[in-house]
Parts: structure tokens; C-alpha cells; sequence
């Protein structure tokens, strides 16, 4: 059976980080994540939406082992930047559904939004691929929007057979 | 030879609206994008990034020949939701680095970035994934920022190999 949507994953070991009101010219991408990098610091999302009034906010996740050197390296990078501030949102799981046929399906993200909201659940962050969509929710939701996500995109079935095993 | 990218695609196809200073809760996702999808709208990228006051801006990008309707579907979403506004940057290319290695490579995403900083070219936009890193900027710079990519992931050999083909 063709499935646009072959399986659905959760990450609760991650922090997001938002280095805000960042000068929105070249170079300052680089220059924070480039100050993670040298450190070692490995990053999984990174999100920059629209500037306001040139500037910007920059999002990004690190693992929750990571979050007290990535702090002090940030510091540094928004002083040197006249950044606003640093902000921590510990409080995230990475809901994931993951799929080969999602490009071009227009469905496929609102139907995952749908799957969320009628179970109350807050969207706090949206990253997008072709054969991935990400959304940050709270952590004490995680298992029921993966539950909602099975259920969604009929994922349920196959669940109960790998359970029985 | 291992690469971590193995590729540099640009898309001017393609234009970045957005509505912002919706509310911040459960259900407003899945309203825009089910209208859009019920529409038949395609959609390819989807960003949101941090709250502030309760409330969110969501980007996403369609193509070009869809902006019409997509602004009249959304602003009778933006009506009954109560957000701010709808804007759209139509001067965006979609430049994206893909590789199967770039997943636990820190350094990745920052050399990108440092590749387009070193060309003065400005980052309108980021969203990652680990096979995928998408960067939007100004539709002239496109080209430019192609050959700076493909310069920096040392990518350039083996299109001068494809050219005489
Ligand atoms: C905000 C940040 O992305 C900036 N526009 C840059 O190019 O580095
Ligand atoms: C802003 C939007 O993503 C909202 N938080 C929702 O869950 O739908």
C-alpha cells in the first residue's frame, strides 16, 4: 500500500535556543553558528523566519548535554553583535513524520497540523523538507501527538504488529 | 571521495508570503494550511519560528504562478482569525546544499553561511534538515551564490567534468 507517510518520530533529548534581534546583514548566520562549530557544537534545526525592522531572530536546537557551553559561546557571539538577548525554551520535543511521497501532496502538513490540534496541542515551532516536517510541541505531549500522528496517517495497524513481536 | 554535499540547487520559482500576529494556539496551523491545501495550493516550504506576545508569524513559500490565489484564501483566513497582515517577498531564490553526510557535522550549515557571507549575500531566510539545507536570498544573487557554494564544497571539478560532456 503506497503510504505518503511512512513513519512518525519524537525527540525529547533536545533544547531550542533563539539568539534575538540579531542585525539582519551578511555574515551573522555565519558568524554565530561558525562560533558553534569551532566548539563543537552540533546543531540540529536551525530556523530564521522573516526580518522585522532589520532584524532578526535565529532558532536553533542542540542537544540538552549541550545547552551550558552553548550559552557561554552565544553570549559572547551577542555581545559582540549587540544582539538583545538569548532565550531557552527546555521544555520541547521534536515531533517528526517522515515520508518519500510527501512532495507535492499539498494535504500532508495540514493534515499533521490537524492531527495536533484536535488533541489541544500547541505548535510551538514548523520546519519543513520534502520528506520531512518537523514540529516542536511540549514534552508531556509528545506521546500523544505521536499517537495522533499514527492514528492521522494510519500507521496504527502496523504499530500493533511490531508490538506483538 | 566521501562528500557531505553532494549538490547545490537554486529555485526561482518560487515566492515567500506570510501572515503574521496569529494567535498562538492550538488549531491556527492546521486552518491555514487545510485552507490552502483544500484549495489545492501546493505548498514547500513552512517556517515559524519563536512566539512573542502570544501570537506568531508563519512563512511558507509557494510558487509563483499560485500567488493570487493563495493571497485570497489567506486573507479571508487572516479575516476571521483577527492577524495583522499578510506580506509577500517575491524577490527570493530557494538555495539549497544536499548530502547524505551533513547529518552530526557542526560545521556544515556554518560554512554555507560563511560561503554566502563572504559574497555580501544576505540569509532572507534558513530551515534545515539533516539532508537539507535551504537558504533564501535575493533572486539576482542566485547564480552567485551557486558557484560560492559549489566553490566551498569543492563541487567545482566535477561540474567542469559534466560541462565538456
Ligand atoms: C539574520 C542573518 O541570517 C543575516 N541575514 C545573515 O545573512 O547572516
Ligand atoms: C502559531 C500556530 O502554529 C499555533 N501555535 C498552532 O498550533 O496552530
Amino acid at each position: 500500500i503506497y503510504r505518503p507517510v511512512n513513519g512518525v518520530a519524537a525527540d525529547k533529548s533536545q533544547v531550542r535556543i533563539a539568539i534575538l534581534k540579531v542585525p539582519d546583514q551578511p555574515g551573522i548566520a555565519a558568524r554565530i553558528f561558525g562560533a558553534l562549530s569551532k566548539n563543537n557544537i552540533s546543531v540540529d534545526m536551525i530556523i530564521q523566519s522573516l526580518e522585522e525592522d532589520n532584524a532578526n531572530n535565529i532558532a536553533f536546537t542542540v542537544d540538552e548535554t549541550d545547552l551550558n557551553s552553548t550559552l557561554s559561546i552565544l553570549e559572547e557571539v551577542r555581545m559582540n553583535l549587540g544582539a538583545k538577548e538569548i532565550v531557552v525554551d527546555n521544555d520541547i520535543a521534536k515531533i517528526s513524520i517522515v515520508g518519500a511521497g510527501m512532495i507535492d501532496r499539498p494535504g500532508i502538513a495540514a493534515s499533521m497540523f490537524e492531527a495536533l490540534a484536535e488533541q489541544n496541542i500547541n505548535i510551538k515551532m514548523i520546519a519543513t523538507s520534502e520528506i520531512k516536517i518537523s514540529c516542536l510541541v511540549e514534552k508531556e505531549r509528545a506521546h500523544e501527538a505521536v499517537r495522533a500522528l499514527h492514528s492521522k496517517f494510519e500507521l496504527d495497524d502496523e504499530n500493533a504488529e511490531a508490538d506483538k513481536v
